[in-house]
């Protein structure tokens, strides 16, 4: 039996918006410890990482672990029926194909039950080394957003540089080219409006922004950011789920032929 | 001229 209960529904339905671009079907793992998904997108280019600890749901029933392959996009449909507000459970038994979703309105007034055919989702797993970065930076995920769609509209590629002055966005296209630059600024009111740069070296890598502009449908799940670089190394652009986990998103640079 | 690389050239299956 699996059960798993979250008061804050809505909380549900942005991890999902948070990946139904870049994944299509993947499966959730569940065990004791909690809820995880690893997937790639269809061009082996992203990863996205999930993880939901079973502490931060406020029930969190797993005898047996499972893996249940789901296509992302019909859970955000269906979470589409539930309630900002609403009580979601979700319910499987130990050896169905299906898993069933329960909406409950915080008034208890409203009791809904969608149930949805499991899939069989044949998918590498790949093992994520533990690294040290050589530049980590944290900033406001709405920044980081708006930073992403806004050299969009000039280029197609960003190259992401750290240094001791700041980080620096560039990008080029037909109609030009532009440079943002964040310095360190750790003197506003809110921890949450700062950037903060740990440098250990410069680095400079090339990113496609299409990927970076996915990864920030999962902007309304944190108010800030961390985007971890390596020289020889996927980056990493991580938003935590308040006391719960983190969702992780892994992109390949394009590199020099 | 940069190509894309991918996810799978820089972590391991498993």
């Amino acid at each position: 039996m699996l059960e798993l209960r979250l008061l804050q529904g809505g909380l549900l339905k942005k991890v999902l918006e948070a990946m139904r671009e870049l994944v299509t079907d993947a499966n959730f793992d569940c065990s004791r410890s909690g809820c995880s998904l690893q997937a790639m997108d269809s061009s082996h280019v992203a990863l996205v990482a999930l993880l939901l600890r079973s502490d931060g749901f406020d029930h969190f029933r797993c005898d047996r672990n499972r893996s249940m392959g789901m296509n992302l996009n019909h859970v955000a449909k269906l979470l589409r029926c539930a309630g900002n507000d609403d009580i979601v459970t979700l319910k499987a038994d130990d050896d169905g194909d299906t898993v069933t979703f329960m909406f409950e309105s915080p008034k208890q007034d409203k009791i809904a039950d969608f149930e949805m055919k499991l899939m069989d989702i044949q998918s590498e797993h790949l093992g994520i080394p533990e690294a040290e970065y050589q530049a980590i930076v944290k900033m406001p995920s709405q920044e980081f957003a708006r930073i992403c769609r806004d050299l969009s509209t000039i280029g197609d590629t960003v190259v992401i540089s750290v240094t001791k002055e700041g980080v620096k966005f560039s990008t080029k296209g037909d109609i030009g080219s532009a440079n943002i630059v964040c310095r360190q600024n750790t003197t506003v009111d809110k921890p949450e409006e700062s950037t903060v740069i740990e440098m250990k070296d410069p680095v400079s890598l090339t990113f496609a922004l299409r990927y970076l502009i996915s990864f920030t449908k999962a902007t309304p799940l944190s108010n800030t950011v961390t985007v971890s670089m390596s020289s020889d190394l996927p980056m990493v652009v991580e938003y935590k789920i308040a006391d719960m986990g983190y969702i992780r998103y892994y992109l390949a640079p394009k590199i020099d032929e | 001229v940069r190509q894309q690389s991918q996810i799978t050239s820089f972590f391991s299956l498993g």
